[in-house]
């Protein structure tokens, strides 16, 4: 089973 | 008072087209630099980053710095309102609650104008670094497109393997599984069919193609796609290298002398195993 994260967790708020 | 004059409304259009399924409020921020735009899906699983720098209008005024927050299924109603050829000119008022879009047919006979409503918008901006990628694959965008339509017949996800003699798109589901290589092209006359690998190590990782799908909707606007992807990488490195980036540039339709004016770039974290 493959789950994705949310771009949030990439990126930090500016 | 901000005012952007841009002879080729067709982008305008194509812009839209690429992002509304995607995204459906967001800011567009105008500085006399030009406008961008950045927002996540309603999901919040991609990022959408869109650039068009003001000496890509054939007119670009901003006195002050802008942020226009809008609906953009309603704004792509009002642009689809436009001809392919007509020119489209947007203007904002300071501090006004809405824009103004002017279309002039190209014989300058006919001039339609809307208007579109602002609305104030808690736009959450997060930070993208400058970051080298491993791995960046340029190919033509149509190409791109086909392969992620005909793999989302067979599966949910793309498994993107590449290696240096090549890279690899497969999916795999319950009928069975499918693949596609692309080898990279000799230097060609046409550099927009050429497919270009640049990478330091060799990667394999997996892109939900329900999101690839709606970047390769920005296929019109540009003839190639690039694709920019880092393999994992070890715990406590930051996680932001592993995003793939699809970017499409923006080109005025110069045929003798095109430029780039601006660009979409989609940002999209893998699918990891549990």
């Amino acid at each position: 089973k493959m789950s994705q994260k949310s771009i949030t967790s990439y990126f930090k708020p500016n | 008072m901000f005012e952007a004059r841009l002879i080729q409304g067709s982008i305008l259009k194509k812009i839209l087209d690429a992002i509304k399924d995607l995204v459906t409020d967001a800011s567009w921020d105008c500085s006399p630099n030009g406008m961008s735009l950045q927002a996540m899906d309603t999901s919040h699983v991609s990022l959408v980053s869109v650039s068009l720098n003001s000496d890509g209008f054939d007119k670009y005024r901003c006195d002050r710095n802008l942020t226009l927050g809008m609906n953009l299924i309603s704004l792509s109603k009002i642009i689809k309102c436009a001809a392919n050829d007509d020119t489209i000119i947007i203007k904002a008022g300071d501090g006004g609650d809405k824009i103004t879009l002017l279309f002039e047919a190209q014989n300058e006979s006919e001039v339609a104008e809307y208007e579109i409503k602002l609305m104030n918008l808690d736009s959450e901006y997060l930070g993208i670094p400058d970051t080298t990628y491993n791995v960046t694959i340029k190919m033509p965008s149509n190409k791109f497109q086909r392969i992620c339509r005909d793999l989302s017949q067979i599966g949910d996800a793309v498994t993107i393997s590449c290696a240096k003699d090549g890279v690899r798109f497969g999916a795999a589901g319950d009928l069975g599984s499918g693949s596609i290589r692309l080898a990279q092209t000799a230097t060609s006359d046409k550099p927009e069919d050429s497919v270009t690998i640049s990478m330091q190590e060799a990667l394999c990782q997996s892109f939900a193609l329900k999101y690839l799908n709606h970047f390769a909707k920005a296929t019109p606007l540009s003839a190639q796609v690039t694709l920019s992807m880092s393999p994992d990488v070890p715990l406590g490195e930051p996680l932001l290298f592993n995003v793939c980036v699809v970017e499409y540039n923006i080109s005025d339709n110069d045929d003798e002398n095109p430029s780039t004016i601006g660009f979409i770039r989609y940002y999209l974290a893998p699918k990891i195993d549990d």
